[in-house]
Order: structure tokens, then C-alpha cells, then sequence
């Protein structure tokens, strides 16, 4: 049996940092 | 009698593929347009089982890209849907309960030892396979946080105006003709006088229909019991405060009116099977305050049993509801200077907090305690009314 290869981590930026990417504000807000 | 063909499971292997252009309908259709009574018959969770089963076929094919974009645009169509949705309590709950769950999943799929000791064996081949996803389980549990952090405030909002009407105010026991479930929202101002007319049985009914909510989406019962905790706190703190601001409520017959009502909530705590002591805890400062209006205030053993009965209260607090403690009738005397000095000779050094006032805004730390489930990916059932064919079973 093979032994599993070890998992890559998926880097993610943080929430505070997706809040300033403003990825939370809505399209359809004027 | 008709035979069914089983379609054969074995198969499946609890894996959901989806074309990368597919990725946007299916956040609409599972996130952005989904609404809890769409899912109401299924699994509890079941938006939250079917993003994880699109996250192992992406991992199943090493695509770093497709999770990446998966969990991005999850997160971001969770978050705006919140924005949108800022005093919906079910919806909250119902986004609380998914988020926590996909987290879970996280956990319980990573393939990290410390989470797969409840693990059956199929259980375990379904383990992520490339990519190790611990930093985006940190931002699905800050994401927890924040939506817990708006459902509290929802149900505080939600129960604001019924706290000093239903605890302080209406009562079955003093003959004050409960007025029912009127919508007026003024309790928070203490010299608004007459009652709004929340009865302590519509505030239990406000307090079931969270719990019953909370339940029905899924969500943990450890969280939902903090979020219990945190709005007994409040109740705590709401009527404690208008206790220490008002004359009109610091008699004899509120303190027994109060001592009634407790038990009530007591009752329903333990009608919902809630840790009850865990709970109770908040709300001791209140039972004391109830304790103190109704005994006697006269000799220094009253005043020696009052020291060692209100632990909790602050000496400020005593002295206050001493203080404006109003007797009902000719019979019963005022609370003298001597004795409430004799309160404060006892309970000299005491080391204490010096606030008069409870700080209505103080809210516990949430825990989300790792809570892995028994279900198998591969018996999982897509309704085909969530419209989701488009999602090819691996």
C-alpha cells in the first residue's frame, strides 16, 4: 500500500484581508 | 406490490464535479438564492455537504485553482448574503449552521490524525487527497464568528423591547392583567412608566422560536446553547439594570413576580434540554436581586443573611436596591439608614467590581467545538428541486 503524499497548503489571504480587497461589496448596491 | 430498483451506490464516491463555468450557478443556486425551507427535508446542512463533495472532486483532480476559487467565491456569496439578510435571524442561523458544518467537513476530511479518530474506514478514504486547506478553515471559523456575532445581535434586538415588560413589569402573580402581545418597542428607557405590554409568555415564545430555528437548520447544539447563554445574559443585564434605576419596580411583590419568572425560564431550559447550570449562571446576579426585595430588612442577621445570600451583587448594587426600595403598603416599613449603614459595615473589603450598572453590551468568547459527523458522502441525496443537475456524481 502507498503511503499518501503529503498535502500542498493552499495559501488563502484572511478574511480582513479579503475585506479590503472589497471582495464582500455587492455589485448591485449603487 | 411494486418493485423499486435501488440504482446501485456503491459506485459514488461521495465526490460532485462541475464544469469551472458551472461555478457561479451553483453559489447562486446553492448560496445566493437558497432559502433554509428549500432544504428543510433533507440532511441538515445539506448546502454545506455539497460545497464540501465540489471541494474533494476538485482536490480529487488536483486542481489548486477550482478550490481556490470555490472557497473564495463560497465565502464571498456567504458574506454578502449576510450583508443583505442583517436582521433576518433565520437566515442567519441557517448560514451559522452551514458554515460551521462545511468547517467541520474541513476538519473532519483533512486527513490530519487529531481529526479522524471518530472516523468510519470509508469515512477516512474520503479524506482530501492534495491539498492541505487549514488556512482556509481559519477563515471559515473567523467567518463563524462574525455571523454568531450578528445573530446575537438579531435576538437582542428581537427581545429588546420585551425584557423589562415580561420580567419586571407584567405579572400573573401581583394581579396586574398581563396585556398581551402588543408591538410597542420602549423598555430600554427606564422612566417610560406603564408596561409595553410583552408578557413573560411571549418572551419564552421568543426564545423557542430561536431555538426551535437553530435546531431545525443544524446548527451545533453547543452553539446554540451559547447562544442561549449570551441572551440570559442579557436578560440578566437588562432588568437588573432597570431594577437599579427605578423605584417603581423595587417592591416586595416585583421581587417575587421576578423569583416566579426565573423559575419559568428555568423550566424551559430544561424543557430544551439546555445546560442548565451553565446557563443559569448569567442570570444568578437577577435571583439574588429577587431574593433581596422579598426578605426582611430589619435586624443585623436579616442584614448578616443578606451579605452571605447576595454574593454576586455588588455592595453598590445592595445598597441601591435597598435604597429605592419601596414598601407596598402601610404595614410594611422603608428600609432604614441604620441598617443599610450596617449592610455596608459588613461588607467593607469586599474586593469588587465598582460599576453600579451591568455592561449590557458584554458579549462570552464563541467556541466552535470540533463536532464531526456520521454521515457517509456517498449516501448523500441531491433533491432535484435545488436544481443543481448540472452536478455530475463521482
Amino acid at each position: 500500500r502507498l503511503l499518501p503524499r503529503p498535502r500542498v497548503l493552499l495559501k488563502a489571504p484572511t478574511l480582513a484581508e479579503m475585506e479590503e480587497m472589497n471582495l464582500f461589496e455587492d455589485e448591485d448596491s449603487p | 406490490r411494486q418493485a423499486t430498483v435501488q440504482r446501485k451506490e456503491k459506485d459514488f464516491e461521495g465526490m460532485l464535479e462541475y464544469h469551472k463555468e458551472d461555478e457561479a450557478l451553483l453559489i447562486r443556486m446553492l448560496i445566493t438564492e437558497m432559502k433554509p425551507q428549500m432544504v428543510s427535508a433533507t440532511v441538515p446542512c445539506l448546502p454545506a455537504y455539497i460545497l464540501f463533495m465540489c471541494i474533494r472532486h476538485a482536490d480529487y483532480i488536483n486542481d489548486d485553482q477550482k478550490v481556490h476559487s470555490l472557497l473564495t467565491s463560497t465565502i464571498n456569496a456567504i458574506k454578502k448574503l449576510l450583508k443583505k439578510n442583517s436582521e433576518d435571524f433565520e437566515m442567519t442561523s441557517f448560514w451559522l449552521a452551514n458554515t460551521s458544518r462545511l468547517l467541520h467537513c474541513l476538519k473532519q476530511y483533512s486527513g490530519e490524525e487529531t481529526f479522524m479518530t471518530q472516523n468510519s474506514p470509508k469515512q477516512n478514504e474520503h479524506c482530501l487527497k492534495n491539498f492541505d486547506l487549514a488556512e482556509y478553515r481559519q477563515v471559515l471559523s473567523d467567518l463563524g464568528i462574525q455571523i454568531y456575532q450578528q445573530l446575537i445581535r438579531i435576538a437582542e434586538n428581537m427581545m429588546q423591547p420585551m425584557i423589562v415588560s415580561a420580567m419586571l413589569e407584567s405579572g400573573s402573580l401581583t394581579g396586574v392583567k398581563p396585556l398581551g402581545y402588543r408591538n410597542r418597542s420602549s423598555s430600554v428607557d427606564c422612566d417610560s412608566g406603564g408596561p409595553s405590554g410583552y408578557t413573560l409568555d411571549a418572551l419564552i415564545k421568543q426564545l423557542s422560536q430561536f431555538h426551535t430555528q437553530m435546531s431545525e437548520h443544524g446548527l451545533d447544539p453547543e452553539i446554540s446553547q451559547q447562544v442561549v447563554r449570551q441572551l440570559f445574559y442579557s436578560i440578566n443585564a437588562v432588568s437588573l439594570n432597570n431594577l437599579l434605576l427605578r423605584k417603581d419596580v423595587c417592591s416586595w411583590s416585583t421581587g417575587m413576580q421576578l423569583r416566579y419568572n426565573i423559575t419559568q425560564m428555568e423550566e424551559w431550559l430544561r424543557g430544551r434540554n439546555l445546560h442548565l447550570k451553565h446557563i443559569m449562571s448569567t442570570i444568578e446576579p437577577l435571583i439574588q436581586a429577587a431574593q433581596l426585595l422579598q426578605v426582611k430588612k430589619k435586624t443585623i442577621q436579616d442584614a448578616e443573611a443578606i451579605c452571605s445570600m447576595c454574593n454576586i451583587l455588588s455592595t453598590q448594587q445592595i445598597v441601591k436596591i435597598l435604597n429605592l426600595y419601596t414598601p407596598l403598603n402601610e404595614f410594611e416599613e422603608r428600609v432604614t439608614v441604620s441598617f443599610i449603614r450596617d449592610i455596608q459595615n459588613l461588607l467593607q473589603g469586599r474586593t469588587e467590581n465598582a460599576q453600579l450598572l451591568v455592561d449590557t453590551k458584554h458579549t462570552f468568547p464563541v467556541l466552535f467545538p470540533y463536532t464531526p459527523s456520521a454521515l457517509s458522502l456517498e449516501t448523500m441525496h441531491i433533491p432535484a428541486s435545488l436544481n443543481l443537475d448540472f452536478l455530475g456524481r463521482v
